[in-house]
């Protein structure tokens, strides 16, 4: 009905509580909200579908256009560094990545770089084993430097062609640790000084608005290179990124849907926005 | 801050005397955007915002030097009763009538369950009792062992099986087991599971069914977004709950989604977790979350 259907004060309100509800955040809802009344004015709007096509547009132009995960092409090893807050979904992102990434025939090493919490170090290696994929690992409470610095010596010799570094679950808030992450980036330009070739910042779509102060943090400290979006298999929308991507000016390289290896995507900005109207 | 957006509207219209009600209409627009920026469930906003806009344009506020305080206040109020402020006994943890007493977690994944049945645990021992957890995640790689590593940390036995085996049977075998070593408290620890995964969903209700804890605690990350509603609501329809912990409060998360899960199950939110560490957990305090909320 709604191809046939006139903009209504409905609509606008429908539009709007499917934003927020998404948790695309009231600052970035109110910016699309006004680009779409200056569009329907400009263009001569009426339809509703129309307006809805214009909002999905506009919500693209945000996303930005997607990149691919960007290899070494100085060094014969690319690392790939994965960072973010606790319990989103790095260490199994990481499993994903590594499995689709073997599979497409590139030589991968993991380095198990969570050396704080339980059994980090015994999770990672778990994927390891399932996958075929060699992981580097010291006992609990190492300086994840030292696991680093190990890991890239093993890849070196082993003629690996990508290097997964795994860290610990840190608070974007905890000067300590994000000073930690320096160091583990210290260590890896000390290898190579391109590397890391990509920090992956992993945010679970479950995050509302803290999704942005968390990106915005890892940037300033780290550095982010793509974002790993996850448990999108759920109900919530991620809708943060849009933030994210725009203000920000991250790519979202890869979504998580599920908990399985094979659950991984690359991300389509297209199918992401229809989603959010679902 | 809210209180500074608050006082530009009313700073606006000193010196013109009465505030009008098109200023309160204006303040609640500044209320509704700070919820929202909080996490606050969007239709919940509405609600609350519309209950303190009647108060608002109470003669009190019209009448006021200071508005915006006044305002404030009011929000404040309303924050720390909906998150239940006025009844603090509800936030203690239900003793059995005969031990073990038994709590159970459950929530999304990585909410922080294994960590906060250490920290329960932890801090039960504390106060005395003869604790016990169970290792019921059989999904998650290494999920055994990491709540068989925190329990050798404390010193607090973990009642674990062999991989295969079932978290249904798993339970109900280790309550034997607690009562065999006359433990005071169980805590039960799940694999993180989705609200909308119906098979996983029965598996914990049956899991209650057949355990009959006292504590059915929903897990919920601070950082939690709008779909905090939803994932409350189905956990609450089909396992039932009896009060929440909201976890990782230590970072700057502004926890709205605790005053829609509070809202939309009507269970307490007993503990907060405020740290990896097995000591970081603190009892809930609804009138500093809600000056928080408020940011
Ligand atoms: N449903 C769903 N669950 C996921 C997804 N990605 C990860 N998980 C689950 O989320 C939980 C946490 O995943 P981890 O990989 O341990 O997260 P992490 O970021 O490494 O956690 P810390 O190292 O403790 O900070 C696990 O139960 C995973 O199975 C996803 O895309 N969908
Ligand atoms: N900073 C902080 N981290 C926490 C807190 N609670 C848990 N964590 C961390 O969050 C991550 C996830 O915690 P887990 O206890 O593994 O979460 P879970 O709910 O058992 O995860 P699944 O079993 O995979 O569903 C870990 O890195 C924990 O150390 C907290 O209160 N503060
Ligand atoms: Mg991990
Ligand atoms: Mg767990």
């Amino acid at each position: 009905a709604l191809e046939h259907d006139d903009i209504t004060d409905d609509l606008w309100d429908e539009l709007e509580e499917t934003l927020i509800t998404g948790d695309v955040g009231v600052q970035t809802t109110d910016k699309l909200m006004q680009v779409l009344h200056d569009r329907v004015e400009a263009e001569h709007l009426t339809r509703g579908r129309e307006l809805r096509d214009a909002l999905k547009e506009e919500l693209e132009i945000l996303l930005g256009d997607p990149e691919p995960l960007v290899f070494s092409d100085t060094s014969p090893i690319s690392v790939f560094l994965v960072v973010g807050v606790n319990g989103v979904g790095k260490t199994t992102s990481i499993a994903k990545l590594a499995n689709l990434l073997k599979r497409q025939k590139h030589r991968v090493m993991l380095a198990a770089g969570d050396t704080f919490r339980a059994a980090a170090t015994e999770q990672i290696k778990t994927w390891g084993e399932r996958i075929g994929v060699p992981v580097i690992s010291h006992q609990h409470g190492a300086d994840p430097g030292a696991v680093v610095y190990d890991a890239m010596q093993a890849a070196q010799a082993r003629g690996t062609d990508v290097l997964i570094v795994d860290t610990a679950g840190r608070l974007h808030t905890k000067f300590n640790l994000m000073e930690e992450l320096k160091k583990i980036m210290k260590v890896l330009q000390k290898y190579d000084p391109e590397a890391p070739h990509e920090v992956l910042l992993v945010i679970d779509a479950t995050t509302g608005q803290n999704g942005f102060a968390q990106a915005k943090q890892f940037v300033q400290d780290s550095g982010v290179s793509g974002i790993i979006l996850t448990k999108l298999d759920g109900t919530a929308r991620g809708g943060i990124v849009f933030a994210v991507a725009s203000e920000l000016g991250l790519p979202i390289k890869y979504i998580g849907t599920g908990e399985k290896l094979g659950d991984i995507a690359p991300f389509d900005p297209v199918q992401f926005v229809d989603a959010l109207f679902e | 801050s809210l209180t500074q957006r608050l006082d530009n509207i009313f700073d606006r219209m000193r010196g013109k005397g009465k505030i009008t009600e098109k200023d309160v209409a204006d303040a609640m627009r500044e209320v509704r955007q700070a919820l929202l920026e909080a996490d606050v469930n969007f239709k919940l906003v509405k609600q609350f915002v519309n209950k303190v806009q009647e108060r608002a344009l109470g003669a009190e506020v019209l009448a006021s030097l200071t508005p915006a305080q006044h305002i404030i206040g009011i929000v404040h109020d309303e924050l720390v009763e909906m998150l239940g402020g006025d009844d603090p006994e509800a936030t203690k943890i239900k003793f059995a009538g005969e031990p073990p007493t038994i709590l159970m977690l459950v929530g999304l994944q990585g909410s922080g369950k294994t960590t906060h049945a250490a920290k329960l645990a932890a801090y039960f021992r504390k106060n005395g009792q003869k604790v016990g957890m169970v290792a019921a995640d059989m999904q998650r790689p290494a999920a055994v062992q990491q709540l068989q590593q925190l329990g050798r940390q404390l010193d607090i036995p973990v009642y674990a099986e062999p991989q295969g085996n079932k978290p249904v049977d798993i339970t109900q075998r280790a309550v034997r087991w607690a009562r065999e070593q006359a433990l005071t408290v169980l805590i039960l620890d799940t694999a993180g599971r989705l609200h909308i995964d119906d098979a996983l969903m029965q598996e914990v209700a049956t899991i209650r069914q057949r355990t009959q804890p006292q504590e059915v605690l929903l897990v919920v990350d601070a950082m939690t977004g709008q779909d905090a509603v939803r994932v409350a609501d189905e956990f609450n329809k089909t396992v039932g709950l009896t009060g929440l912990i909201l976890t990782k409060m230590d970072g700057d998360a502004r926890g709205g989604a605790a005053l829609s899960v509070r809202q939309v199950t009507g269970v307490p939110i007993k503990f907060m977790g405020t740290g990896e560490k097995t000591d970081a957990l603190e009892p809930f305090y609804p009138d500093r979350l809600a000056t928080r909320i408020l940011g």
